[in-house]
């Protein structure tokens, strides 16, 4: 694509395409948005994260990543869309212009690289890290089950070979542990949403534990607010309640460990759909699940601006 | 690219916990090669499993022959993964 304008969102794209639709965005909008490099994959790959920012130093801000599990397509699609949206709409939404005028937007569409690429180059279904484990034939470990929360206990699998493998120790794989170093040198993270699919939930932590969160109640409410903004423009039902009890135990996962770090309004999305075509949901789908998606994120980010804390 | 031709996705649906057992022991038969897309969870949770074409024959007996309800999500992972292909490639020629 010669510009974002031209870029097509309604369709799945490579990594590459993805990393030059990036530049682009940085290169036509380079008073909001900035890429910064948080590290490099296993296999060496660069992970990015889009900062949109409009000054101040190290302000609060909202953390949204996609991706993270790389087979689950719609997600970086709609990572993808998300960031166009947000270059587009400022200035002129006033929901989001407030946002941005007190708070910056780090957005990290691909996650997981290695696998990212895998699912391009060689296997459509792959979901976890690239890494090798020592004394086993299986690659790979679930970043979702490595973060340093509950790691070891019930609820992921020490088996290398399973798609849910919490890896060696927490943080052992690196698409994480850049995460991980890159929200305790800012410091100021006040809202962590990761995004993946499929099932159609919106979950708050915690999933290593059946002991409600702290704030339990006020995630709750919000999570509600938020789906109900979702639905508002299609009709798409989401399920909303702690990981534990509306899926399944699963420790090591990201939102624990972020809600741990003190970031209060930390979420899990599962996008759609509910169970028809599940991780090959068709590329006809990305743009009006993007759109409703948006709708919970603006709701959670606009409560974030409003409930300081 | 890895191919997925006769690949089935299966939705169970395990009526009680001792059903959900079951799943799981499926789970642990590495040689069935199964790829759970929805873990098992719990009774009344769905359960979607993508079940290899040397596998499908066992895993339909199983299920079966222990009363747990099942249909058939996806048909052909492959046949989807190549209209997927196929939307991509006419993108990049328009």
């Amino acid at each position: 694509a010669r510009s974002t304008d031209t870029f097509s969102y309604a369709t799945y794209h490579t990594l590459d395409e993805i990393y030059e639709f990036t530049d682009l965005l940085v290169a036509e909008h380079p008073q909001l948005v900035s890429k910064i490099q948080i590290g490099n994959t296993f296999e060496g790959r660069p992970i990015y994260v889009l900062k949109f920012s409009t000054g101040g130093n190290n302000r609060p801000a909202i953390w949204i990543d996609t991706g993270i599990h790389s087979r689950e397509w719609v997600t970086q699609a709609s990572g993808i869309w998300f960031a166009k949206k947000i270059t587009e709409d400022y200035g002129q939404d006033p929901v989001l212009t407030a946002i941005l005028d007190s708070m910056d937007i780090l957005l990290e569409i691909v996650t997981n690289p290695d696998g990212f690429a895998y699912t391009h180059s060689t296997n459509r279904m792959w979901r976890k890290t690239r890494s090798r484990t020592q004394g086993s034939l299986c690659i790979g470990v679930d970043p979702n089950r490595n973060w340093d929360a509950g790691f070891g206990e019930p609820g992921a699998s020490s088996n290398p070979c399973s798609e849910t493998y919490r890896g060696k120790f927490a943080n052992s794989e690196v698409e994480v542990k850049s995460i991980v170093d890159f929200v305790q040198n800012h410091g100021n993270i006040k809202a962590f949403i990761s995004i993946h699919s499929y099932s159609q939930l919106l979950l708050y932590p915690y999933g290593y534990t059946s002991v409600p969160a702290p704030n339990h109640k006020e995630l709750d409410e919000l999570a509600k607010s938020a789906v109900t903004a979702l639905a508002s423009l299609y009709g798409t039902k989401y399920t909303y309640g702690s990981i534990i009890d509306t899926i399944y135990q699963a420790s090591g996962n990201t939102v624990d460990w972020t809600y741990n770090q003190g970031i209060k309004y930390s979420f899990t999305f599962e996008l759609r759909d509910t169970g028809r075509y599940g991780f090959l949901l068709p590329a006809s789908q990305i743009i009006p699940t993007a759109k409703e998606t948006w709708l919970a994120l603006l709701t959670i980010m606009e409560y974030t601006l409003n409930h300081p804390y | 690219n890895k191919n997925f031709v006769g690949h089935q996705v299966l939705r169970i649906f395990a009526a009680d916990e001792a059903q959900v057992q079951k799943v799981k022991e499926l789970e642990d038969l590495e040689h069935l090669q199964l790829d759970f897309w929805r873990d098992p969870a719990g009774a009344g949770i769905p359960i979607d499993v993508r079940v290899p074409f040397l596998s499908i024959q066992s895993v339909k007996v199983f299920l079966e022959s222990h009363g747990i309800s099942y249909e058939i999500m996806i048909e052909d992972v492959q046949s989807l993964l190549e209209e997927e292909q196929k939307q991509m490639s006419a993108f990049k020629t328009r």
